[in-house]
């Protein structure tokens, strides 16, 4: 399941 | 991680050194909106929460930590230590107008229903809107020193050195991420006036100053 870490621009 | 991403994440960092610098230097706040640093350290408050859980790369937690501590530096200045200097009347604007409907549409648009993401959407949203209180403080005391504006320009850069990012990442890795896009465009959008008045006023060394 998509989570925050898939976030990796700033 | 292309040329697009670190230039725009270093434009993020010289606008957020430059008005530190500002004001350290000028021992001034004054035409700088607490109202938008606020909402910025919000923004990074709510996106960083992933600091504690994942370890995406040094640079990645570096710059975190970098703008996060600027961010509360910042607020630090504004409403601690420069708070005599700090213009409110001029800071009026009414930041439940910009934060309800953050709040709300982040319920509505998200990628999954669960806390961190939902904060993590709406400091995408929030940030769109962020400068909102500043830009209306320079139209309400129509004029901005050229440092403040040298600051909004930087800022506004990378918002536009990011769209060049996911164009840059659609077509080399089919990565793209249409909250952050959609967000992203729109908050470039608002710069757009002020970057005309930048390049046709502060570039030819008149100040920026509203009719």
């Amino acid at each position: 399941e998509p989570d925050i870490s898939d976030h990796d621009e700033l | 991680m292309n040329v697009f991403r670190i230039l725009g994440d270093l434009s993020h960092l010289l606008a957020i050194l430059i008005l530190l610098a500002k004001m350290w230097r000028s021992k001034s706040c004054a035409g700088i909106s607490g109202k938008s640093q606020v909402l910025f350290a919000l923004v990074f408050s709510t996106r960083y929460l992933d600091l504690f859980f994942v370890f995406i790369s040094l640079y990645n937690l570096v710059m975190k930590v970098i703008y996060l501590l600027c961010s509360y530096i910042t607020i630090y200045m504004i409403y601690g230590k420069l708070r005599k200097t700090y213009d409110r009347e001029n800071d009026t604007f009414r930041l439940e107008f910009l934060l309800i409907p953050v709040i709300g549409l982040s319920f509505l648009e998200n990628y999954d229903f669960i806390p961190t993401e939902l904060l993590w959407t709406f400091s995408i949203y929030l940030e769109a809107v962020a400068i909102l209180p500043q830009l209306f403080m320079i139209s309400n005391t129509g004029e901005a020193e050229t440092i403040t504006t040298h600051y909004l320009f930087f800022l506004g850069l990378y918002r536009a050195l990011y769209l060049a990012n996911w164009i840059w990442r659609y077509h080399t890795e089919k990565f793209y991420d249409q909250i952050a896009i959609i967000s992203g465009v729109v908050q470039t959008i608002f710069y757009c006036d002020f970057f005309y008045l930048y390049i046709t006023k502060v570039l030819k060394g008149k100040k920026l100053s509203l009719p």
